[in-house]
């Protein structure tokens, strides 16, 4: 495991920060990142995926209403890929929504999607050579979150009680006196919250239950042969 | 940081203030003089939160003003957090799909 990575310094593969508004989507903008992140490493092509797809074709058909990560990931394999974002616009908690996934050519798609182990060493492995994963956490520290990492406690961030989907993009340590590890995840409440759309969490102590269900999409190599192995940048 | 170092803290009139600037800041207005008063009163409480957050927090973290500071924690969490899963994923220690990955 590197010391750090950074999947953002890796240019085409993380898309700029999104905000959900009124629209409940933290899974699905979650997943769709997860997507065009490893789309964008293995496919060396920077896509930028429909959420309004994963909302529209969701089971229930009511994305806006909330939903998991895993209902997105099951979506883009029922309808064997996902539109863009410019098809098929976010337009977050419309009246009338109905599935429009047969009308827009599909730009990416996935082999299946895997949970990984509630390990923070392993997910950091995973990060750093497969790419960036989704994670699900108590999100009560972040209303009133600015900047830095936050080092909360099972008492003010219950572990077991995860209710908003990020996507984790990379790890790292503070340059503070007591050096912290911390975890970089990119939030989907717009680019004027927090570190430009993003937070730090500290790592190694399972913050707000980040290990509680580190999901990511699993793409392949367009050919099966030898690739040019992409590395996350520390 | 005006607010933090005020003893006995923020007067109502530099409250005010803060508040207009988060409503400057965020574009924030509101029907009526009362939904202004009860929001005032909410950014007041999570004013203090935010104190309370950041001596508790262990890190290096920063809390104040924010989008959200005037949401209650309910309305914060009604309005972005998902329905919280019980126990764990369905099925997923099984891959979904074909172990062997096709090439087309």
């Amino acid at each position: 495991v590197p010391r750090t990575c950074d999947w953002r310094k890796k240019s085409g593969v993380i898309s700029s920060v999104k905000d959900q508004k009124d629209c409940k989507c933290c899974w699905a903008m979650a997943a769709a990142g997860n997507i065009e992140a490893l789309w964008g490493i293995k496919h060396h092509q920077s896509v930028e995926l429909s959420v309004q797809e994963l909302l529209d074709c969701h089971r229930c058909g009511n994305g806006c209403e909330g939903g998991f990560v895993w209902d997105a990931f099951i979506t883009v394999l029922n309808n064997s890929g996902l539109a863009s974002e410019k098809d098929y616009p976010y337009q977050g908690n419309v009246r009338t929504r109905k599935c429009r996934a047969k009308e827009h050519k599909k730009v990416a798609w996935i082999q299946d999607f895997i949970m990984l182990p509630d390990c923070e060493m392993n997910i950091a492995r995973y990060l750093a050579t497969e790419g960036p994963i989704t994670v699900t956490i108590n999100m009560k520290q972040l209303q009133q979150y600015q900047t830095g990492v936050i080092k909360a406690t099972s008492s003010n961030c219950d572990p077991r009680l995860v209710d908003h989907s990020v996507l984790l993009v990379g790890f790292g340590k503070s340059r503070s006196r007591h050096s912290i590890p911390y975890w970089i995840l990119k939030n989907s409440w717009g680019a004027s919250w927090g570190e430009k759309g993003y937070f730090r969490l500290h790592r190694g102590s399972n913050a707000c239950g980040i290990t509680k269900y580190p999901l990511t999409a699993r793409v392949t190599h367009p050919v099966k042969r030898k690739q040019q192995q992409v590395s996350c940048p520390p | 940081g005006s607010l933090r170092s005020q003893d006995p803290g923020p007067q109502p009139l530099e409250l005010k203030e803060v508040f207009a600037l988060f409503q400057t800041q965020y574009n924030r207005s509101y029907l009526n003089p009362a939904e202004y008063a009860h929001r005032l009163n909410i950014f007041a409480h999570n004013l203090a939160r935010a104190q309370q957050q950041q001596e508790e927090d262990l890190g290096t973290a920063k809390f104040g003003v924010t989008p959200f500071s005037d949401l209650t924690e309910e309305e914060f969490s009604q309005l972005y957090g998902h329905p919280v899963a019980a126990g764990r994923a369905p099925n997923m220690d099984r891959k979904v799909g074909s172990d062997e990955w096709s090439e087309s």
